[in-house]
């Protein structure tokens, strides 16, 4: 998936399996990625763990599970709210909203002024948190791996990173380079995905390289409905422009020449 | 659930004789569904001068500790644990925990300048060690989140 980190840095990993993307004093994310279509480098998300460990006077911990074609209005336990004990009550700060039944969730953490937006777009889902920064940092920063293995902090581990220029992300408008998945060229994949996204839009390249991976339009939606989450949530310093990302570090994605 | 019987203690010890510190400020009532009420609040005292009202909302803060379990569902709980916490931060009382901030009131008749405030707590203290919906009105500016996401293949 591409993972986009608290740093801002935009990552296409090829991570298979649960890995963490977020583990702090308040908060663990676990995601786990499967192959996207047989025998494709590409992963994608079917299963989101979430843990709100609890705090004292808010509420006890809950668990939130999500995976392919069960979204779920409420934690694991069947709660909607934070609460202690096996009360509920909206003063936790912890709440769980249906937005789009079996689609759409978000979960307010109001108490570590956290939010979560977890979507189903095709038969995969999305992945979005807003959270405070000393709340994304309140992990052991003397055990060398607790930031190693949030892929929210350090993105993806050098060897699960995608080159996404070898992948084929993007002709640059300069007319395609023949390499196909599916039934999109860089072309056909470009416009696609100039239907749903600006071109300036940090996650149109990531939209046009999923589409050439898989040829299944439904990543262009994800990639749209990530972009939105990412307005909704993201603090307006934080959202890197394409162009920008064309300039960043390792991993950024780029076009190819 | 006896948070009320909390609320009249504090308002008796910091509304009896020899308090002047407090009723320097106008007088104290107990923290409401609405937050602080009264006019403690205003400004920020100094460290010495405030040493009583601190032991008071110490005291105030133990109480509503040993109610914590039976006041859960309370809204009165919950408004009072909040406030007794501005109301320590706006008098610089270090903590519920902390010994005396200012070294006590023996300052209070001293003609000597206020000493300089205890140092803040740490920032890791903030929002997230609070009690329920306290970052409801004291959220970060928008520069102080973080944002990750993960979408697509």
């Amino acid at each position: 998936p591409h993972v986009r980190t608290f740093p801002g840095g935009m990552h296409a990993c090829r991570v298979a399996g649960a890995w963490p993307l977020v583990d702090n004093e308040h908060v663990h994310v676990q995601a786990t990625s499967v192959p996207v279509y047989g025998g494709a480098t590409a992963t994608a998300t079917s299963k989101l763990t979430i843990i709100f460990k609890g705090q004292q006077h808010c509420t006890d911990e809950r668990v939130y599970h999500a995976e392919t074609d069960d979204l779920p209005a409420a934690f694991v336990d069947g709660t909607k709210m934070g609460g202690l004990g096996r009360r509920q009550y909206a003063a936790s700060g912890l709440l769980v909203t249906e937005k789009v039944p079996g689609r759409h969730v978000e979960i307010s953490a109001v108490y570590i002024g956290t939010t979560v937006a977890v979507r189903q777009v095709g038969r995969y889902l999305t992945f979005a948190i807003r959270t405070p920064a000393h709340v994304a940092e309140a992990y052991d920063h003397d055990e060398s791996l607790g930031q190693a293995l949030q892929l929210c902090w350090r993105g993806c581990p050098g060897t699960e990173r995608l080159d996404q220029e070898a992948g084929g992300a993007g002709d640059g408008g300069g007319g395609g380079d023949g390499r196909t998945a599916g039934v999109f060229t860089a072309r056909t994949a470009r416009a696609a995905c100039e239907e749903r996204l600006s071109v300036d839009d940090p996650y149109f390249e990531t939209c046009v390289f999923d589409l050439l991976t898989t040829g299944d339009l439904s990543f262009a939606q994800a990639a749209a409905f990530a972009s939105q989450d990412a307005v909704e949530l993201a603090p307006p310093l934080a959202v890197v422009s394409s162009r920008e990302q064309r300039g960043g570090g390792p991993g950024a994605l780029r076009p190819s020449a | 659930c006896r948070i009320l019987k909390c609320n009249s203690e504090f308002v008796a010890a910091t509304s009896g004789p020899g308090r002047s510190s407090v009723e320097d400020g106008g007088g104290v009532a107990a923290v409401g569904p609405a937050g602080p009420v009264g006019p403690i609040g205003r400004g920020r005292p100094s460290p010495g001068s405030a040493a009583p009202l601190c032991a008071a909302l110490r005291a105030y803060s133990a109480c509503t500790r040993r109610t914590s379990r039976a006041c859960r569902g309370d809204l009165a709980y919950h408004s009072a644990v909040l406030g007794i916490e501005d109301l320590m931060a706006q008098n610089a009382c270090g903590g519920t925990s902390a010994v005396a901030a200012g070294g006590g009131g023996g300052r209070l008749a001293s003609s000597e300048p206020s000493p300089p405030p205890p140092p803040a707590p740490p920032a890791r203290a903030g929002p997230v060690r609070r009690a329920c919906g306290a970052t409801r009105a004291r959220a970060p500016p928008a520069g102080a989140y973080r944002y990750c996401g993960l979408s697509g293949d």
